[in-house]
């Protein structure tokens, strides 16, 4: 209750004018940041308490050592600049997409990776179609981006349920032949 | 032969010989649409009346209306494959873009990266994207009202009083939260954004987006900054997402592209929530 009256009370902040409008000091700017930011991370701790309750639930008895099978699931907040700590550094990976529509959707995503080797499995460990496309260059060369991600790993999440989520594992294919590393077509002149 | 076209069933984008797009086929019919990147010389004032203030946080008031093209050639690289289709487009050392269509869908996907923007030449810089069109919106345009109904704007004129426009740029500005549209008796261009921005149709076919922007001067209405924001010694980089449709206008008894737009509203501003869990300890047989 703490961590969501926290994220409250941020969110209320956020309706001052100054800050809908971005009329604020940059002090204050980067003071809106860090709080919503901490929010984020704090809500987080909630987030992976429902998503493991309801992802084992009733499992969890008949898996292993029940505490190993509680699982993190990380907000990577810089995926708008490609970059996510989890699917950069870890060969295996599950991920989790809540939609929060009312309705069902199909939706494109897109995972930063340092590599194109890759295979997505869905729920019921089928094989998802996927793609892979460099990292703009542009977007690479900035300096403070700190990020392995060379690549972005794009497949079609379908069928996510209204108010629901689905599971997808992604995992690095080191078999994989060449022919997955994205090339680009000839110049025309 | 020398035009590159990235493209489905639905839609499909063409590129001239100088990397800017140039041509849109969608909805069984082609439109002549160019997209480019602009930024405004931004005006300094004295600050001490109304008319003479400096663009900043606040206002938006371009220097005697100047522009500047960001390039008038574009360096290219395409991508193609069974998934997306994408060209990388690089206007200049501070701008550059991805333009993008996916298998299954009846829109492209514009992802501009703006900055940081140089002030060396001790300019302020207000950096926008234009889409050219030869739709005869004859001054009418239309820009939501955050996010819900549309409003009908049309250039240099006000519905409830008369107005004689001193600004020709920041008079005809409105805010877009969410779409900026025009159309004639046959076609319509829409165009979706990822947050909210400034945006107008400063020609009949043309809309126009505010992108990123870096001012200098304080404009005097109560900041006392200049908005002239750093990170590690240098101005901010931006990103962010434009999704632009063209289809057969409201007017023809066809499919609604409006209906179309409103869903991928929906879908664009509100995507699923995306949470990663490190599976080292899992193989994908156990996952399951």
């Amino acid at each position: 209750e703490a961590h969501l009256g926290f994220m409250r009370e941020t969110m209320g902040i956020m309706q001052h004018h100054d800050a809908v409008t971005g009329t604020e000091k940059q002090k204050v700017a980067l003071d809106y940041a860090k709080r919503l930011s901490v929010a984020i991370r704090a809500c987080g701790a909630n987030m992976r308490n429902i998503l493991n309750t309801l992802s084992l639930g009733s499992k969890q008895n008949e898996l292993d050592g029940s505490k190993n099978n509680v699982l993190e699931f990380k907000t990577c907040t810089l995926l708008n600049i490609s970059s996510c700590s989890v699917s950069e550094t870890n060969e295996r990976f599950a991920l989790t997409l809540y939609n929060p529509l009312a309705h069902s959707t199909n939706e494109y995503v897109r995972i930063p990776v340092p590599d194109y080797k890759y295979i997505v499995l869905d729920h019921a460990g089928k094989r998802v179609p996927t793609q892979v496309v460099p990292v703009p260059k542009a977007l690479i060369q900035i300096k403070h981006r700190k990020s392995s991600a060379a690549f972005e790993l794009v497949f079609q999440a379908t069928q996510l349920p209204p108010v629901g989520y689905k599971t997808y594992y992604i995992e690095k294919n080191s078999n994989a032949t060449r022919s997955l590393a994205p090339t680009a077509m000839p110049k025309k002149s | 032969s020398s035009y590159t076209s990235i493209g489905n069933k639905q839609i499909k984008l063409t590129f001239d010989t100088n990397g800017f797009l140039s041509q849109v086929t969608a909805d069984e019919m082609t439109r002549m649409i160019s997209q480019e990147f602009l930024y405004y010389e931004a005006a300094v004032g004295d600050n001490r009346e109304f008319l003479n203030r400096s663009s900043g946080a606040y206002i938006f008031r371009p220097y005697k209306n100047k522009y500047h093209f960001a390039a008038d050639q574009v360096d290219i690289v395409v991508y193609k494959g069974d998934l997306v289709q994408e060209v990388h487009q690089q206007f200049n050392e501070w701008i550059s873009q991805v333009v993008r269509v996916y298998s299954d869908s009846n829109h492209a996907e514009f992802e501009w990266l703006v900055g940081p923007i140089p002030i060396d030449d001790k300019m302020g810089k207000e950096v926008i994207t234009r889409f050219n069109s030869d739709i005869e919106s004859n001054g009418i345009f239309y820009t939501d009202s955050n996010g819900r109904e549309m409003l009908k704007r049309q250039r240099d004129h006000r519905d409830s009083w008369y107005v004689r426009i001193h600004e020709a740029v920041s008079g005809n500005y409105y805010p877009v939260t969410a779409k900026i549209a025009l159309e004639d008796k046959l076609a319509r261009m829409a165009i979706l954004t990822d947050r909210a921005q400034g945006g107008s149709s400063l020609k009949d076919g043309a809309l126009e987006l505010m992108v990123h922007r870096r001012l200098l001067h304080d404009d005097a209405f109560g900041v006392d900054e200049s908005l002239n924001e750093t990170e590690y010694g240098a101005g901010l980089i931006a990103r962010g997402k434009h999704h632009l449709f063209v289809g057969q206008s409201h007017l023809r008894p066809s499919i609604s592209l409006q209906a179309l737009e409103r869903v991928a509203q929906l879908e664009t501003l509100l995507p699923s929530w995306r949470f990663f869990s490190n599976m080292s300890a899992f193989s994908s047989t156990q996952w399951l």
